[in-house]
């Protein structure tokens, strides 16, 4: 049985694709066989694990729209133990296209139950929205990793996601839990950092991740290769913390 | 007659938002009567402006759901020639209200007509997404700045960018121009930045403002204090490079 976690925070920028792809590849690091599945139109976590969207048929949207089988919509990375279900620009569309359906929030965990068996991590990069992609993401997933930018806007959109999860637990996927908080992009040397941090801990308590990702050049640069950033520069202070932040997630879900 | 200007790009975090409150800031600052319209449910432009959104009944969703009037709905800031119609996350909704209406791209532009003329600037801050709250706001505009963080997701999304733009010209809004194309969070220290502002430069030629906006602390942390940066901390390279931009700009409408 696989474990299915979702990445999601309706803010923008705040790393959620830059974890799918680091905490996914670290898992991998460790042999776990791992699927991304990339839910987002702008398709970065496809790129960034070197698939080029638009040159590649096999995606999300052409699976969703019964072109493709499940099979071929699996796809490897250069990377041992990692696959990618690819996104495309056409997903914008699918919003759209799912609205008719009846059981619309179950439509993505239905169609990729036969991959539970496979993996032992699925983890689904959501876009910066809580519409019809991200409700399909939370719906088919256990658990919810929320990154959080050490910044003001950041705090703001808290209450905004949490009203979200309950009413996705209470009324979608009763199953679905916090499997943490994770600080993302901190800086030591400003202030601000520091009082959200803070501010984090004082509101989710021991939800928040010990492991804080640091804001480091590696971890924006690693994309432009096509690679996360541990095959990128393994020494670099982004690509530990990714591997450790992979050895408590794999903590929390003893 | 006023000019009404969209800020919008789907990726997230690029500094949309920081954008529109700080170039109206400083056109208000140079006596130009400016309004701000946050169209995204996250509501950052409202409380960057000190309007906390959950606390605030007269808001862009109470206005377009007619349970206010325009006039209830513009509200002053604490910035003379400044004043803001607030987002509020009931936005979310009004996407789904709106794909029953006919001219649905046009809701927002025929409903905000009779501020064109009591306002010289109107710009719109848009959600990272290109969802109808983001068509709405290319609809009832004629120009549109692009923020572009200095990033490799950023250069990634520009096409997706770019096909919507000429989507809505030719369907929607043919007045639309680029008004031009803003580099946000840049750091010198950093190869990447300027890889990424090169190709910029190469593939928007003249559009690309000359203003490029440093990353600087002051630009986070004024959001906090519920003002733009100019009146947090007026000597900061980042009010200074919005003030810059703000004279761009208005040599650009000339
Ligand atoms: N810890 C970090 N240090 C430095 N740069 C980072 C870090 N994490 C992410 N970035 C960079 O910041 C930008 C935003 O990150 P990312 O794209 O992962 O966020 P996102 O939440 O997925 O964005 P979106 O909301 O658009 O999906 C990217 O250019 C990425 O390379
Ligand atoms: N030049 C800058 N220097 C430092 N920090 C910045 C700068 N511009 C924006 N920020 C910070 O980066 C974060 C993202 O910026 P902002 O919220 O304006 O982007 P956005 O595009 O509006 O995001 P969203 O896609 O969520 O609407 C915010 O926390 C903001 O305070
Ligand atoms: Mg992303
Ligand atoms: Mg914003």
């Amino acid at each position: 049985m696989s474990k299915k976690i979702a990445i999601a925070n309706q803010k923008g920028g705040v790393g959620k694709t830059t974890t799918a792809i680091n905490l996914a590849a670290s898992l991998a690091v460790m042999e776990r066989k791992v699927l991304v599945v990339d839910c987002d139109p702008q398709a970065n976590a496809s790129s960034g694990l070197g698939i080029e969207p638009n040159e590649n048929p096999n995606n999300l949207y052409t699976l969703c729209s019964e072109q493709i089988s499940l099979e071929e919509a699996v796809l490897p990375t250069d990377f041992p133990f990692l696959s990618l279900l690819a996104g495309h620009p056409n997903l914008v569309g699918l919003e759209i296209e799912l609205l008719d359906f009846e059981k619309r929030e179950y439509y993505l965990s239905n169609l990729l139950k036969p991959l539970e068996e496979e993996f032992e991590y699925i983890f689904f990069d959501c876009p910066p929205s809580l519409g019809l992609l991200t409700l399909n993401a939370l719906a088919g997933s256990e658990y919810l990793i929320i990154p959080i930018q050490c910044e003001y806007f950041a705090l703001e959109g808290i209450a905004h996601l949490l009203r979200t999860y309950e009413k996705v637990k209470k009324g979608i996927n009763p199953r679905l839990e916090i499997l943490g908080v994770l600080r993302t992009m901190y800086d030591k040397r400003i202030n601000l950092s520091q009082q959200v941090s803070e501010e984090l801990e004082k509101f989710f308590g021991p939800k928040v991740f010990q492991t804080i990702i640091p804001r480091n050049v590696r971890l924006s640069e690693a994309p432009s290769h096509g690679k996360p950033a541990l095959a990128y520069d393994i020494r670099s202070l982004g690509s530990i913390a990714y591997l450790n932040l992979a050895k408590e997630v794999e903590k929390r879900l003893v």
